[in-house]
């Protein structure tokens, strides 16, 4: 929805370059093992989307449409996340190993990768209605996956830890946002917050 | 038993 937005507005305005860095190197560290593992062509596909994806949003925000891009008010500072989650994957993971290292960090810099854009949505106090479907849909994906892991509790034995945690702390950040989607965006009005 | 280190989620 990102990379379609900016593609067809020829602008960046709104959208945190920040986290879209995040996210490409989110997708990035997740998805080394396309070289290791085949689980499905679907699977397959929708990782050499997302990279793609994530890779064609920071081109257009950075390159193409750089001097539409908001930069001023994208001032969250990412160090103070890839840092303490770069400590973290190493210290709490599933195995010692590289792969398994740069997928734990993946996914818990997934779980905060959007701070940077809701930080400058709180500093401009607005965004477009099609920024907040992006982020609805996004935050959704993951809200959806908690359902999802408790269906495999039941029906598979399937319980990953690390992945459950950050993905309830990736939904929790969303949910002040969800608030703001539904009691504002759906009943058709912009997003903008108080000053 | 599920393997966890072949992810199969995206």
């Amino acid at each position: 929805i990102v990379t379609f937005k900016i593609t067809i507005s020829f602008i960046a305005l709104g959208i945190s370059g920040k986290s879209q860095l995040l996210f490409a190197l989110v997708f990035t560290t997740r998805y080394l093992d396309l070289f290791t593992s085949f689980i499905s062509l679907y699977n397959t596909s929708m990782k050499l989307i997302y990279i793609a994806c994530s890779y064609a949003t920071v081109y257009l925000i950075y390159m193409k449409f750089k001097a539409t891009y908001d930069g001023n008010h994208d001032t969250f500072r990412v160090e103070f996340l890839i840092v303490p989650v770069g400590g973290l994957s190493f210290l709490v993971n599933h195995d010692f190993s590289p792969l398994e290292i740069l997928w734990t960090f993946s996914i818990y810099l997934e779980s905060v990768a959007i701070l940077p854009q809701l930080f400058m949505i709180s500093k401009t106090g607005e965004a477009e209605t099609i920024t907040t479907h992006y982020l609805f849909f996004l935050g959704l994906y993951r809200a959806l996956y908690l359902v999802n892991w408790i269906w495999r509790y039941y029906f598979e034995g399937f319980f990953d830890l690390i992945a459950v945690v950050a993905g309830v702390v990736q939904t929790v950040l969303y949910c002040d946002f969800f608030y703001l989607y539904v009691t504002k965006v759906l009943k058709g009005k912009k997003l903008s917050l108080p000053a | 038993e599920y393997n966890v280190y072949q992810h199969d989620e995206l």
